[in-house]
């Protein structure tokens, strides 16, 4: 464990926890792209399966199951507690473009022809395209909630610290894991726009950030 | 560990 993995473990749970709030709060999950958040549910339970199978540390256990736990939920209250502030018709990416290249990648660049190793392969495609759905809503209705913003800053920045943590661990112990350095740098490409709008409009303090 | 295939990372 690093500081660039443990804290972009940290942006990670803010970013969860941050959105699971903002939605419980508001009782509504307008501006929510509730298909980003089956897909990271998604993420999550294909990634995390080893629960049943290694024991790695108690922080990896207890992470994983706040993650499942949280994920769910979310889900859950887009869906159904609070389904009918959910925006449907600005969700209209299509996830099947999504899913089908990315389970098909998955049976064709893993370390493993394993059920376990395809599926985690699986959820490490699908985690680096699964906020599409959430910031092509945004570009379509135009504009964000301040706090949907902050929720993507430390979405992205996760991952950003996480690729930190692979230069680190590369450096120090010549850990380098292809599949997941790859798909982390294209997650975090996809939200260097977001950022360059984050820091010139949310920060200037104009409530929503509204898109060009 | 450093081989990828036991993933220590969440």
């Amino acid at each position: 464990m690093n500081i660039f993995r443990l804290s972009g473990d940290v942006c990670h749970l803010i970013a969860i926890i941050i959105l699971f709030l903002k939605i419980w709060r508001s009782k509504s999950c307008a501006g929510i792209s509730g298909k980003s958040q089956v897909l990271f549910a998604l993420v999550f339970t294909t990634r995390y399966l080893d629960l049943f199978t290694s024991y790695i540390s108690a922080y990896n256990t207890v992470m994983k199951v706040v993650y499942l736990l949280l994920a769910y939920s979310t889900v859950g209250l887009i869906f159904f507690r609070f389904r009918n502030s959910y925006d449907s018709e600005s969700d209209s990416f299509r996830v099947e473009f999504l899913l089908v290249p990315v389970a098909g990648l998955s049976f064709l660049e893993n370390y493993a022809f394993t059920p376990l190793e395809i599926l985690w392969t699986f959820s490490i495609y699908l985690e680096s395209v699964a906020i599409l759905p959430q910031l092509f809503m945004i570009t379509k209705t135009g504009e964000a909630e301040s706090i949907t913003a902050h929720y993507l800053l430390f979405l992205g920045l996760y991952r950003a610290l996480y690729l930190a943590n692979w230069l680190w661990r590369f450096h120090t112990e010549g850990f380098y894991d292809q599949i997941a350095v790859v798909s982390g740098v294209v997650q975090t490409i996809f939200y260097c726009d977001f950022f360059y709008l984050y820091f010139t409009r949310v920060l200037r303090g104009s409530g929503k950030m509204s898109l060009p | 560990s450093s081989d990828p295939i036991h993933h220590d990372e969440l």
